[in-house]
């Protein structure tokens, strides 16, 4: 047995943000919520998804695990309007998963189970030296800034406690500094100065489904992975992106 | 140019 109910806008923006990255994914469903990791398939980067029950204005479920298409899944929330509530209902004697969408009409759609089993893919507990609290609009622009010269870009943090989102080409360069004062920065927690280099489409697929006022946290080290967690409602996202090492 | 690294590579 699974049925969940939630607000369609937030489930949309869950699934845009994870299909940026990866074409199908297993949702672990249990009493306590939704659980979802996925590794990209080059396995550059790591998308780990937790909507914890009470999310939900309804759920029940028992343990199961839901392999699905994110695409399929991208289309028809593409579909869905703000105001309306969706349903989620596994049918485990046709084996799909149903989403029904309500507010004027009913609509019903099916989708196929694909056999993704469960990975047992764990998110790695990495120590980080720096953590970043930034607008997401803020860094989204940032990166827009370091695309004109490189394919990819420099997080650093500098050793007055500046975070520098820094590009260098052949012969062009940008760099985007933010420090305590400015205000897209909420939180800047540092412990030393640190470097790490990641391709920039990566970080522009992990960031597409922000909205501007979202809230990312970035935790930074030297030629370590990046994690960037928001929140999109009560659900949590967290993308880990391995660097590029000189 | 460096190396992209894979993410399965910091798992431990």
């Amino acid at each position: 047995m699974f049925k969940a109910t939630i607000n369609a806008k937030d489930f949309k923006k869950i699934i845009d943000a994870t299909s940026n990255l990866v074409d199908e994914i297993c949702f672990e469903v249990d009493e306590n919520g939704i659980k979802a990791n996925a590794m990209d398939p080059s396995h550059v980067a790591l998308v780990s998804v937790n909507i914890p029950k009470d999310t939900f204005e309804e759920y029940i479920s028992d343990v199961h695990d839901i392999g699905v298409d994110l695409e399929a899944l991208k289309k028809i929330m593409g579909r869905a309007k703000s105001n309306e509530k969706l349903t989620l209902e596994l049918d485990e004697e046709k084996n799909k998963l149903n989403l029904i969408l309500k507010n004027d009409a009913v609509r019903k759609f099916s989708v196929s189970l694909y056999d993704v089993s469960s990975t047992n893919l764990k998110v790695p507990d990495i120590e980080y030296p720096n953590e970043v609290m930034i607008k997401a609009g803020a860094f989204v622009e940032a990166l827009k800034d370091a695309e004109l010269v490189n394919d990819h870009v420099s997080l650093k943090i500098s050793e007055d406690g500046k975070f520098i989102i820094f590009s260098k080409g052949d012969i062009n360069q940008s760099e985007t500094i933010y420090d305590n004062n400015s205000e897209s920065i909420l939180d800047l927690k540092i412990t030393e100065s640190s470097k790490s280099t990641f391709n920039l489409a990566y970080l522009k697929d992990i960031t597409k489904a922000t909205s501007s006022d979202d809230i990312l946290h970035i935790y930074l080290g030297s030629d370590m992975p990046v994690k960037i967690e928001y929140n999109i409602g009560n659900a949590k996202i967290l993308f880990l992106l391995a660097p590029r090492i000189e | 140019n460096g190396k992209q690294m894979r993410i399965d590579e910091f798992f431990k």
